[in-house]
């Protein structure tokens, strides 16, 4: 059987399904520790008054989980086990519950490789990088940056002293995808996070 | 047929090719950006006087690679396409040109997950985490720190800056792995290299 054909036909499924209940549906992927629960998190709080749900992906425990179903917002997770990625036989099982959801944020298992082959029926796909991650980081995984959306660099503060070169970080996005939509942020100081927020409430208007 | 059945046989023929031949081979594994090649340039510049050779595996490019040989010894790159993870047969590819090498250091792809589960015929398996995806990193992943060696707990310089707690990752390793090694360090800083090159020197006698 072809795991990939599979996938997308699940996927086309799940796709309909947010479109009929109006669900803008986010794929956010990246390295293990990006910052991607963090910024779910912080999402979450600057977007009161939006019915936000978001499902969290790990290959065991619940951790993301709870972090996020704190702020208020109904959370599910889901253990890949041995996967390391989510595909759209995972998140099939969980959508039903999110019927009135207008924002559903899923995070993908932390891994650069993978996810990237996974349509899971997503609206946007987001990859996330930390700086922390080495300046080298975008221009050695050039396959899940070409099919992102947005794309954000994260923990910019921290950038001298890993000696990361944040511009050429940019610039790799850049040469990779001429469309996605480009952040730099560094979500405990509030770097670049206003611009995300802006983006979204336009996506969602 | 049953990949990781006949990936063992392979990495048995690995293993005996490493141990006539007197070579002492390390799988390194662990995220993407944790340090991996950081930490085998330095230590090269510090094993002066022991024959060192190394392969670095990747998705795609020689960047690591190129960093490794610039410091005067033998590497060869390894790309992995699609596979987010070295297996048994990319290594047997290798390895005869490595004959007269007495320490062979494989640096593994970026990933938490998969790496785990391919024996590639090493002595030992390192894995290498970083402050700055998290102090949850350990507990998210017990399987590959299950079967460690040797842990290293890198980057600890910037704990406050992602307010990581060093001394819950190191308890989580430690319950995950009674007879591991585990090494906090800052590459950057120096900090606790001299303990991990002290415990390869009493390896190499
Ligand atoms: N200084 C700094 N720390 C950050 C930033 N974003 C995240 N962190 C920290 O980085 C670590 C990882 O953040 P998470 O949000 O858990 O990352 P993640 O991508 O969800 O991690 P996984 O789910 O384990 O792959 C935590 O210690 C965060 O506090 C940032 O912009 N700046
Ligand atoms: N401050 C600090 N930076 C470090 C340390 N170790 C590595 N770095 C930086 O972290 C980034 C990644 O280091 P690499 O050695 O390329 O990491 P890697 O694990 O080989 O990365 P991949 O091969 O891409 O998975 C680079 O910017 C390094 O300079 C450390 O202990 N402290
Ligand atoms: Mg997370
Ligand atoms: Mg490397
Ligand atoms: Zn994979
Ligand atoms: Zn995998």
């Amino acid at each position: 059987v072809d795991l990939l054909a599979a996938n997308k036909k699940l996927a086309e499924e799940n796709r309909e399904f947010f479109e009929k209940n109006g669900i803008i549906a986010f794929n956010i992927m990246g390295a293990t520790g990006s910052g991607k629960t963090l910024l779910i998190e912080k999402t979450i709080d600057a977007m009161d008054g939006v019915k936000v749900g978001a499902i969290l992906g790990d290959v065991i425990g619940k951790a993301d989980c709870e972090r996020v179903a704190s702020h208020g917002i109904k959370a599910e997770a889901i253990n890949t086990g041995k996967e390391c990625h989510l595909d759209a036989h995972f998140i099939h099982h969980s959508i039903y519950s999110f019927a009135d959801t207008e924002l559903l944020f899923i995070e993908n298992v932390g891994n650069m490789v993978c996810p990237a082959d996974f349509d899971l029926g997503e609206k946007f796909r987001i990859v996330m990088v930390s700086v922390t991650e080495g300046d080298d980081v975008v221009e050695k995984h050039p396959e899940i940056f070409r099919l992102a959306d947005v794309i954000i660099i994260n923990k910019v503060a921290l950038a001298d002293a890993v000696e990361a070169d944040v511009d050429k970080m940019e610039r790799d996005a850049r040469n990779l995808n001429a469309k996605a939509k480009i952040f730099r942020t560094d979500l405990r100081k509030g770097t670049g996070f206003d611009e995300w927020i802006n983006w979204l409430k336009e996506v969602v208007r």
